[in-house]
């Protein structure tokens, strides 16, 4: 656990976190588990491969063989023999607003899964505790959506040209306006797509000659946009203040490999709140270690915009720092606005640079004026620009709500990930077989559940993972905690050894 | 093969391998000891040198696709743990397995050749040889 | 439902369990049989 501090006097407020390690056994059986339908999916291979067994999977006709394989088999071994067995539970259709309740479809499989049936059914009022909708923004009803809908009378849904030329709308001027006043900085530029302003600007900023330090368990959009950029990358383990400071040394040390010259830029650049584990990156520690090594700081809010800090400004004012600190401030409107598209905020040089060579603002079509009014109004609203209350209830009830449900979950004994106050909440199932049999459980229970397993996590750490939300009432949290306490009984999954006292 | 607990599982998991064959009434020790060894080097040859590319999708665009486990395993860095591990298990299991089989020659042979078979890919000098 | 869960028996198909349990009582059986043989 990380509980031991490392330069306590950074920090303006209490910075939990936890990983509680794997129990032997536990990982013991995870392994031999993932052992036993390895060699299962071998046997149904063989059974495919001497056309015992009716094959599902895309293959190449019997003419095509002899050219180059379309099909990379072999990594696609995994998907048709373990991910196959337990996929009913991912990619559920809802047929609703993936709000703090929603309506599931119904359907059912008579071949194990390799195709779906809908029963023409719908699971209604299913609590969910899976989509990324932390202020409560994504509703087909209120001021956001009445906004939206007179935008889209006014200027249609699609734009159809990028912002360098008819695409640059008053709508996009005016949402770029408020979203720097909101972040506190000079500028700011949007994007329509959230992945896309990591993947299209990062090779923007930096090139070939130059450095870029990123954790370990940065997104794919920034991993993307890294070996894009054509720059030397270098990883440092996650949220590991001492590895980074390594790292950064031995760059300004040892210069470039092979010339020694000095690297172009150092650009270090982390999350907010890495989705998959729930931590919260240290950033008064990354802060202080660009300023002693005159790196420069690229910092990704795609989770922690709105749902973190006192009036939702992100993880930059949860511990008190100056917007200033980071020099590219990059977040997504999807989590914490019920909408889509990305911004990167930083000082006006920067994104008038942005704006003249983004790979996005030169060939991508801009955002959609609706979306962009339903952004303005959620900023708004959490801004109290719009006369009331409501946003910043909306930031305090998340806030309270996390925290609330990660304390009991670690009451009931499972092994919980991440920051206290972090919204993501990553429950701990190690085992394959309870990775399809938690979801399959919790929605018999009326409870819409996301898992995770490997290659998305590492191997013995597959885990479900709750988006806790400002929109669940008490009572829902309530409801929830029941039946995942009566499922982790029923599956076993109360592995923790630290036993909090009540 | 650096996460938590996975050589305790393997070093488990040959146990059971040995504990199975002994397990078969009509085989004797030497021969239970050699098939251990056979079958543990067998496998692992196939696991660690033979099978190339990685099971599930990497976002490396294909950059493993060509790599046996053993040269994928951290980064191609030689000489970590776990390869030191990897290597040493082998050589452990051939000296019970000589030991067992009271250094017969026939046993000696093929224990020793099968252990050649999974030392020698393990080699730095052959490092993505073909 | 645990021996289920831990041995990911829960997520094959009928017949593959069946050919999992036979190999595992299998086993189990030899193993009972020559300990008791050898104690």
């Amino acid at each position: 656990s990380h509980h031991v501090m490392q330069n306590e006097g950074l920090y303006k407020r209490p910075f939990n976190e936890a990983f509680e390690e794997t129990p032997m056994l536990v990982a013991v059986l995870t392994y031999m588990g993932y052992g036993i339908l390895t060699l299962f999916g071998y046997l149904r291979d063989f059974l495919r491969v001497w056309k015992i067994e009716k094959c599902h999977n895309a293959t190449e006709r019997e003419e095509q063989k002899e050219f180059v394989p379309l099909f990379q088999d072999f990594e696609n071994f995994y998907t048709r023999n373990l991910y196959m067995r337990i996929r009913d539970s991912w990619n559920r259709p809802i047929c609703s607003v993936p709000g703090a309740k929603m309506d599931v479809m119904e359907r059912f499989t008579d071949d194990y899964n390799w195709t779906f049936k809908y029963t023409g059914k719908v699971i209604r009022g299913v609590i969910n505790m899976g989509s990324y909708n932390y202020l409560g923004f994504a509703q087909n009803a209120g001021v956001c959506e009445e906004a939206a809908a007179k935008v889209l009378k006014q200027y249609g849904a699609g734009v159809c040209s990028t912002r360098q030329e008819m695409g640059n709308l008053d709508k996009h001027a005016e949402l770029e306006k408020l979203v720097a006043r909101f972040l506190g900085v000079e500028a700011a530029i949007n994007y329509g797509m959230g992945f896309a302003t990591n993947s299209m600007n990062i090779p923007a900023l930096v090139s070939k000659g130059c450095l870029i330090l990123s954790d370990e368990l940065n997104h794919a959009s920034l991993v993307l946009g890294a070996r894009l950029s054509g720059a030397t990358i270098r990883i440092f383990k996650h949220n590991n203040m001492t590895s980074l400071e390594k790292l950064l040394r031995d760059a300004i040390v040892h210069g470039q490999p092979r010339t020694h010259r000095p690297w172009r830029k150092i650009l270090i650049i982390v999350e907010g709140i890495y989705s998959m584990e729930g931590s919260i990156v240290r950033l008064p520690e990354v802060i202080a270690l660009k300023k002693k090594y005159k790196a420069y700081l690229y910092l990704d809010e795609a989770h922690s915009i709105g749902a973190l800090g006192p009036t939702g400004r992100g993880v930059v004012e949860y511990f008190g720092l100056n917007p200033k600190d980071v020099d590219i401030m990059m977040g997504t409107f999807t989590k914490s606005f019920g909408a889509a598209g990305g911004y990167i905020g930083g000082s006006k040089e920067l994104i008038d640079y942005l704006g003249m060579h983004s790979h996005s603002t030169v060939y991508a079509t801009s955002m959609s004026p609706p979306v962009a009014q339903q952004i303005i109004c959620a900023m708004k609203s959490i801004m109290g620009e719009d006369g009331t209350s409501y946003g910043q209830n909306c930031v305090q009830q998340l806030a309270e709500n996390t925290r609330y449900f990660r304390r009991r979950l670690m009451e009931m004994g499972f092994i919980i990930y991440g920051n206290s106050d972090s919204p993501i909440v990553p429950l701990m199932l190690y085992m394959p077989a309870k990775i399809g049999a938690f979801g399959r459980e919790m929605l018999k229970r009326n409870i819409g559940v996301v898992v995770v397993g490997f290659p998305a996590t590492p191997i013995i750490e597959s885990r479900a993972r709750f988006c806790v939300s400002a929109a669940h009432t008490r009572e829902m949290l309530d409801i929830a905690l029941k039946v995942i306490g009566e499922v982790g009984d029923l599956l076993q999954l109360k592995y923790s050894r630290h036993r909090l006292i009540p | 093969l650096n996460s938590r607990g996975i050589w305790l599982a393997y070093i488990i998991l040959v146990v059971l391998l040995h504990v199975i064959l002994l397990s078969i009434p009509f085989f004797s020790i030497p021969v239970v000891w050699t098939l251990t060894n056979v079958v543990h080097n067998l496998v692992m040859y196939l696991f660690l040198h033979t099978v190339k590319g990685t099971p599930f999708e990497t976002p490396d665009q294909g950059k493993a696709r060509l790599l046996t486990h053993w040269e994928q395993m951290d980064y191609g860095i030689q000489f970590t743990s776990s390869r030191k591990f990897l290597s040493i298990s082998p050589i452990v299991l051939y000296l019970l397995a000589s030991f067992y089989t009271k250094y017969e020659a026939v046993y000696f042979v093929i224990n020793t050749a099968s252990l050649l078979s999974v030392l020698l890919p393990k080699l730095p000098q052959f490092h993505g040889v073909r | 439902y645990q021996y289920l869960l831990i041995t990911c028996s829960y997520v094959l198909e009928p017949w593959e369990q069946s050919i999992f349990n036979t190999i595992l009582l299998t086993i189990a059986a030899m193993v009972v049989y020559t300990s008791y043989v050898f104690i």
